[in-house]
């Protein structure tokens, strides 16, 4: 079962 | 002030059209050179960025960087109102809380004027330059729209496999599987319709159906998507305009 990434872990706020 | 003209309403139209449905309130950000936009998702799996570059408008200005913060919901009303073929023209002061929409058919000397209230939108924008992808597809859009239409139908999850040799689109659900296999060739008579392939190193990425279901609306913006994938970094899904684009990144979902 593949779970959802989220975006936040590749990028940092600017 | 903002002055920015589309010699055509239907061009800002599919701009809107091709990502509406996956983000609601996203700030524009006009300058000098043109207007960018930048929107995640509610869930913070898939952003949104758009560049419409100067050579995209009939006439712009825009005397100082102003942020249009817009419901895109609201905007597609007043979009509606606009017929295909008439002028646009969005027109903002330099500290605005509303932007205007002009629609103009010369032939008929018809000029229809609405005014939108702007949103105070609090985003953060991320910074999305230095990624390094392995492997880079360009194929027909329409080609794209159908695997991802096709295959969602079985699965919730979308895998996208590349070797040297091959594109494999694929799924698994409970009713049962499937799976489209792609192979690059160049179309000379009408290179829209080409399949091209570069790869460094081999990819096989799972995502979301959900979200290539938004995702495939941006292709009425372009005959053909670039999509960049790599294992290190949200895959990216372009759409290029005559001048600028629309682009998606989306997260890949992972191995517990």
């Amino acid at each position: 079962k593949k779970k959802q990434g989220s975006l936040d872990f590749f990028f940092k706020k600017n | 002030m903002l002055e920015a003209k589309f010699e055509e309403a239907s061009l800002f139209k599919r701009i809107i059209d091709g990502f509406k449905d996956c983000v609601q309130l996203v700030n524009f950000q006009c300058k000098e050179d043109g207007i960018i936009a930048q929107a995640v998702d509610d869930s913070r799996v898939l952003l949104v960025s758009l560049e419409i570059g100067v050579e995209a408008f009939q006439e712009y200005r825009c005397d100082r960087p102003v942020t249009l913060g817009l419901d895109l919901n609201s905007l597609s009303k007043i979009l509606r109102c606009g017929n295909n073929t008439d002028t646009l023209t969005l027109i903002a002061e330099d500290t605005p809380d509303h932007i205007g929409l002009v629609f103009e058919d010369n032939k008929k000397g018809r000029v229809a004027e609405y005014i939108l209230k702007l949103m105070d939108i609090d985003a953060d924008f991320l910074k999305i330059e230095e990624l390094e992808y392995e492997t880079t597809i360009s194929l027909p859009s329409s080609e794209f729209s159908k695997n991802v239409r096709d295959l969602s139908q079985l699965g919730d999850s979308l895998s996208i496999a590349v070797t040297k040799d091959n594109i494999k689109f694929s799924t698994e659900g409970d009713i049962g599987s499937g799976s489209v296999l792609l192979q690059p060739f160049i179309n000379m008579e009408k290179p829209q319709e080409s399949i091209k392939l570069e790869m460094e190193s081999p990819v096989d990425l799972t995502f979301g159906a959900k979200y290539l279901l938004d995702i495939v609306k941006g292709s009425v913006l372009s005959e053909t998507i670039g999509i960049r994938l790599s294992s290190e970094a949200p895959a990216l899904f372009q759409f290029d305009l005559a001048s600028g684009f629309l682009q998606f990144f989306l997260a890949p979902k992972f191995n517990e």
